[in-house]
């Protein structure tokens, strides 16, 4: 997190704001609603508390605006520049304007106001931007669901104002995983036009071959649609295709579109109803197969006829020599099936049968 | 080779938006921004995002500029 030079702050716990005026957008009680919220989500770890006044001027005065709107700092249309807000102090300290050439919404379908808001009124009480993805101080709009701090930002605003004194109870989002972290797992990892994509609770890194570093990511930031937790992922090179499982659902993504009529049920590939969730799933290019793996066994699915292969579910043990355990995570490359189990990752010869090499899972991202 | 007017369109959104979020100074508009300042200007915003640390307009940092995102700057006053 980081605060604003001089770590300005309001001295005074007890915060006023008023809304001056409303966009058409949205129900008038839906923008009292979505502030309100967004005021609660900081008083929630703080001891400040905020009152709304109805006239005059209050600390926080919040507005809806286009372009050049007062304050020689203009918006900038739809899309771009969504809202700004200035850190505690007299004057324009504290108020808080959104772009009214944006689509002001209750859910994903456009920028959801409730979620901007909380960032701008982190803003309003001295929160500058975070570099943590997954901070709501981040600067990149992100549509999430669920509780919006996280750690990062439960800590920085503390380091202005300090704890709630009756806290509730909050469960912050965690912060973004670390790549070097030695105990690093990963959820899923799949193939996709030629990059690596390795899924890791709401995020993903992106490996692409000429980049150094892998770039860290929201799901939801590029797939909306998608869960911020996937089980497993796999290419369909030729049919163009990544399918991403969650729990007893499947998408298929062609690049960043979701195909219609997705998300299907798992069982739609033939799997028994027993079967729950798939741990990992690996296509074989030289063999048209898609392993899926769950628990101690795997199947093996036909791209081709479109039908699960029969004598399956077959013990991963048994076939896979040397890969006791239940798999996290299924890749392959040039005859090399890579199997990430916990902290490690197995290179197994699918020729010859056998494991090559053992490392550490995220040696796959430089570390 | 002189710049194409996609490169300039590159260059002049990448200006705005250091000018923005990143303190370019914008005294120098109309004057081609001098390179090394305009360079280290992008590198400090590679930086904060975690891209490559390059000081090129490649396509992950354009990219990233192009995000609808809040408008107060990521740095200093």
């Amino acid at each position: 997190y980081n605060h604003f030079p001089r770590h300005l702050k309001w001295e005074n716990n007890n915060v006023t704001f008023r809304i001056v005026n409303y966009t058409p957008d949205l129900k008038k009680a839906d923008v009292d609603k979505a502030i309100r919220r967004a005021l609660n989500v900081w008083a929630d770890v703080t001891p400040l508390t905020f009152k709304k006044l109805y006239e005059g001027n209050a600390d926080i005065m919040i507005s809806f605006g286009s372009k050049e709107h007062g304050d020689y700092n203009p918006f900038d249309g739809p899309g771009g520049l969504l809202a700004h807000a200035y850190p505690p102090g007299q004057g324009i300290g504290g108020d808080t304007h959104f772009d009214e050439d944006e689509q002001w919404t209750k859910d994903s379908s456009a920028y959801n106001l409730f979620i901007v808001a909380a960032h701008e009124l982190g803003h309003a009480l001295g929160m500058s931007h975070s570099t943590d993805p997954g901070a709501l101080m981040y600067p990149i709009y992100t549509y999430t669901t669920g509780y919006p701090l996280a750690e990062d930002d439960i800590e920085g605003i503390q380091a202005l104002y300090g704890p709630n004194p009756n806290p509730k109870k909050v469960k912050p989002r965690p912060d973004a995983p670390k790549k070097c972290d030695p105990e690093l797992t990963f959820d899923a990892v799949t193939e996709l036009r030629g990059e690596t994509i390795i899924f890791k609770d709401r995020y993903y890194w992106r490996i692409h071959p000429q980049m150094v570093e892998p770039e860290l990511t929201l799901i939801k930031s590029t797939w909306p649609s998608i869960p911020n937790k996937v089980d497993a992922a796999y290419e369909n090179p030729e049919k163009d295709l990544v399918i991403i499982f969650s729990g007893i659902r499947m998408w298929a993504l062609n690049g960043y579109n979701l195909v219609d009529g997705y998300p299907k049920y798992i069982h739609k590939l033939g799997l028994p109803k027993s079967v729950r969730k798939i741990d990992a799933a690996v296509h074989i290019k030289d063999t048209g197969k898609t392993l899926l793996f769950t628990d101690e066994d795997y199947w093996s699915y036909d791209e081709t006829t479109e039908t699960m292969d029969s004598g399956y579910p077959r013990s991963i043990e048994d076939d896979f020599p040397g890969i006791e355990d239940e798999v996290d995570a299924a890749a392959y490359h040039y005859g090399y099936l890579y199997f990430f189990h916990e902290h490690l990752q197995y290179e197994y010869s699918y020729n010859s049968k056998k494991v090559f090499r053992i490392q550490r899972a995220n040696s796959i991202l430089n570390c | 080779k002189p710049l194409s007017s996609e490169d300039i369109d590159k260059q002049l959104l990448a200006e705005k938006y250091l000018r923005r979020f990143y303190g370019l100074p914008s005294g120098l508009q109309g004057s081609r921004t001098s390179s090394n300042f305009l360079q280290a200007k992008i590198k400090e915003m590679q930086k904060f995002f975690k891209l490559e640390v390059t000081g090129n307009l490649d396509d992950n940092t354009l990219a990233v500029m192009k995000e609808p995102r809040c408008g107060v700057p990521d740095i200093g006053e």
